[in-house]
């Protein structure tokens, strides 16, 4: 099983097209590390994306040098992964 | 492994083994009214099994239902369990479902992308796509959402074999996706198609590959309201609806868009719940009231599909 531990999702609400199309030549800056959970769509909507922990700190700052507001969504991807695991243990017991 | 579908727990995720053998349970238990078919085998040579409810007939008006084409959007997965066994439960009590089943068959593609999910247990929780290799390409796997024949290598889907979304090298290319065409294609009698993704709690019809409404968009933007409605009375949970270009984005190769094409008027998209915290990763507890509230969703399209025949 991969280990995503100190993987994190940051969630980013773009104001404009602008700013979506930053998020997307992040993809392009960073490939095959950044893996949108929610693509960058429109405005309107959420852009969620998995960092894995040895990018955070890169991709952190390309999203404030660019004034991209985000939140943590989800702090340490692995412990939601031990606790799904944990779960499915204890119901097949 | 489980000994019984009443012993099953449906609020807990389960493996592919687990769900092949509750699958056999259920045609056991329930020989009256379902019965399972194979339709075909997944790049690792995984059977690609379907479930089919009917009570009698021959190649009646049906509806589609996948869950599982993104192997790591679980909740799909046992969504899909659920409902087909709230299905076999509540056949002669709701009067919907009844009257449904009485005039139409129900399939159940319960895991679209087997390959993908089992890998989802053994390696990488967080795998989307299928497993298919070919020579000469670095990368693994082909997005099954975007191999599709309708509107296939158009925006919104990627020509880079490492990339989330590749389409893969020609339409229908994965065989995942080849067997579905087979099948829905020989039966020939389609009237709905429903496939089941997750995340974002959206409710969306074709097209995906293009910003041009369908024939009949006022009736589905309708029928998606109503639905949409039918399930936020379960747990409060507001879905947004419309067509794939204009509420999420510009997706080409996608299932809708092929069912519609292919003269299923009534194809739906749904991208479950994730309340907002946890993207794929929604707890297990969540899976009931999840299931719960799809299925006075998917209740409200079957409504419609069996009182509009076309």
């Amino acid at each position: 099983q991969m280990n995503f531990t100190g993987d994190q999702v940051l969630r980013i609400l773009a104001k404009d097209e602008k700013e979506l199309s930053l998020l997307r030549d992040l993809e392009g800056l960073k490939p095959q590390k950044v893996d949108f959970w929610r693509g960058p769509a429109r405005p309107s909507l959420p852009v969620d994306m998995r960092v894995p922990f040895s990018e955070l700190r890169d991709v952190k700052a390309y999203l404030d040098s660019h004034g991209l507001a985000y939140n943590i969504m989800i702090k340490d991807i692995q412990v939601l992964l031990d606790e799904e695991r944990e779960a499915m243990a204890k119901s097949r017991r | 492994l489980e000994r019984s579908t009443s012993s099953f727990s449906y609020s807990s995720y389960h493996t592919l083994d687990e769900i092949y053998s509750w699958i056999d349970n259920l045609v056991t238990e329930y020989s009256d009214i379902v019965s399972k078919i194979h339709i075909g085998n997944s790049f690792e040579n995984r059977s690609i099994l379907v479930l089919k409810f009917s009570t009698g007939g021959s190649q009646r008006p049906a509806i589609w239902i996948d869950t599982g084409i993104h192997s790591r959007e679980w909740i799909t997965h046992a969504t899909g369990i659920w409902i087909a066994k709230k299905i076999v439960s509540e056949y002669g009590k709701d009067c919907i479902l009844t009257d449904t089943l009485k005039a139409m068959d129900i399939f159940i593609e319960l895991v679209t992308n087997p390959d993908g999910f089992a890998f989802t247990h053994s390696m990488n929780r967080l795998w989307r796509k299928n497993k298919s290799s070919r020579p000469g390409i670095f990368c693994i796997g082909v997005d099954l959402n975007r191999n599709w024949k309708s509107g296939f290598g158009g925006n919104g889907s990627n020509n880079n074999p490492c990339s989330e979304t590749y389409r893969g090298p020609f339409p229908q290319s994965e065989p995942e996706v080849a067997a579905i065409v087979d099948f829905i294609t020989v039966h020939g009698n389609f009237k709905a198609l429903i496939s089941i993704h997750s995340y974002s709690q959206m409710l969306m019809y074709p097209y995906g590959h293009s910003l041009e409404p369908v024939l009949n968009q006022k009736e589905l933007y309708d029928l998606a309201q109503e639905a949409v409605k039918a399930l936020r009375k379960v747990n409060g949970i507001e879905y947004i609806f419309g067509s794939i270009s204009t509420t999420l984005y510009v997706a080409s190769g996608i299932t809708v868009d092929w069912a519609y094409d292919m003269g299923i008027k009534y194809a739906f998209s749904f991208e479950l719940r994730d309340t907002g915290r946890y993207g794929f990763l929604l707890p297990a507890s969540q899976i009931v009231p999840t299931a719960q509230e799809t299925w006075m969703a998917i209740r409200t399209i079957m409504k419609h599909t069996l009182n509009h025949p076309y």
